[in-house]
């Protein structure tokens, strides 16, 4: 009995220590927190901008959001700086920071518009559309 | 909805996005103008406020067409492979190149500029309004469109004939002198676009404002360089003809690099 109560004791604080650790935890490796790329229209449309810019309506430009947790490398395309960090936070949460949650790649966009009453442009906008985000 | 500036939105982590709050007319305003400042441009270009754009004329409508013809989706993908059969315009190899290396892609409407002291000659004279070119912009290269209409009036003018570009170098005292700039060849009956190289006025025009006194248009057979006409007398459309005729110029332009800060 004091074996079985022993045993039980164990795999109750191993099933504490399964839950809080990061690198197995589906919850936390898994969770809708987790740094990712996050839908962002901006519609030149909405913006009644229609009487000047030409093309495109609008465009998909995205944002980084979430939290940078272990494992930094499942999918989210971590420099190792920000691993390091993320130690560094784990030892002292309230004086480092965590890593930050940011684009990895950006692509272009051009944009079709009116200069004045007669002259058009056609400017390409580098850097404008996030691709992926990673933890910086 | 159509609504999507009205307020601030956040994700409510289950892959949602709900209103956090509604912003105000003035909080809006800076949105705006922190994106028209990413634009590049300190407030809505002049003269468009209200008024419907005129696609329809010639220049938007051959940047809309590299638009949508060269640049496509994906805009990491090389020229090239995006180039279906251009619309109307005929983009030529040169023009793909150009396009591929450009960061800036400019039109510019010709204008019937009056300069006092210039003889009314058979010749054309284009003018265009360079000022908006951005200072520091390496220009690729320039090219002057015009269209042939084989629609022509007198058929006593059917045959072979050159036209030629000059830039207006000085119009004091009556006096006019012209700088040869680029030519082409034709014949009557060819329905479509010409287009000469005008790199070198452009260049010119731009790094000296108070220079710019437009083209001249020249028009002769191609065996008789004296007999000067009239480029309407073997079809060519002019700044009064159809708007999606009009002459017009553009230039193709690589980005300096430095990003454009302008105070507002």
């Amino acid at each position: 009995q004091k074996r079985d109560a022993r045993r039980r004791k164990k795999s109750e604080s191993s099933s504490l220590d399964y839950r809080s650790n990061p690198y197995t935890d589906p919850a936390i490796q898994y969770s809708s927190r987790t740094c990712k790329i996050q839908t962002l229209y901006v519609s030149f449309k909405d913006l009644k901008w229609q009487d000047w810019i030409i093309a495109p309506d609008g465009y998909d430009a995205y944002y980084c959001s979430g939290e940078c947790n272990f494992p930094l490398n499942a999918h989210m395309n971590a420099t190792n700086h920000a691993i390091v960090q993320t130690l560094v936070h784990l030892v002292s949460p309230g004086k480092v920071p965590k890593p930050c949650c940011a684009p990895t790649k950006l692509s272009a966009i051009s944009v079709l518009y009116f200069l004045d009453e007669s002259n058009v442009i056609l400017k390409k906008y580098k850097n404008m559309v996030v691709k992926s985000c990673g933890c910086h | 909805d159509g609504q999507r500036l009205s307020g601030l939105y956040v994700d409510n982590g289950l892959d949602q996005t709900v209103v956090h709050r509604v912003v105000t007319q003035r909080e809006k305003r800076e949105v705006e103008h922190e994106i028209l400042n990413l634009l590049g441009l300190p407030d809505r270009p002049r003269n468009t406020g209200g008024k419907v754009p005129q696609v329809k004329r010639s220049a938007p409508k051959f940047l809309l067409d590299i638009y949508k013809n060269t640049l496509g989706e994906d805009e990491e993908k090389p020229v090239t492979l995006h180039t279906q059969t251009s619309g109307e315009f005929d983009l030529t190899g040169q023009d793909l190149r150009a396009i591929d290396q450009s960061d800036v892609i400019m039109s510019f409407a010709a204008h019937n500029h009056h300069v006092a002291g210039v003889r009314h000659e058979r010749g054309k004279r284009l003018w265009f309004d360079v000022s908006e070119v951005p200072p520091g912009e390496h220009i690729i290269g320039a090219e002057l469109r015009l269209y042939q209409s084989s629609d022509i009036k007198n058929h006593r003018n059917r045959g072979s004939y050159m036209i030629t570009a000059y830039r207006v170098l000085r119009t004091e005292d009556g006096e006019r002198e012209l700088q040869y700039v680029d030519s082409v060849n034709t014949t009557t009956g060819h329905e479509g676009w010409l287009t000469l190289n005008v790199s070198e006025p452009l260049q010119h025009w731009v790094n000296n404002p108070d220079g710019n006194r437009g083209l001249y248009l020249s028009v002769h057979p191609a065996d008789r360089s004296v007999h000067e006409m009239r480029p309407e007398d073997i079809g060519i459309v002019g700044s009064r003809g159809d708007a999606d005729r009009q002459p017009f110029m553009v230039g193709f332009f690589k980005s300096s690099g430095i990003r454009e800060a302008k105070v507002r």
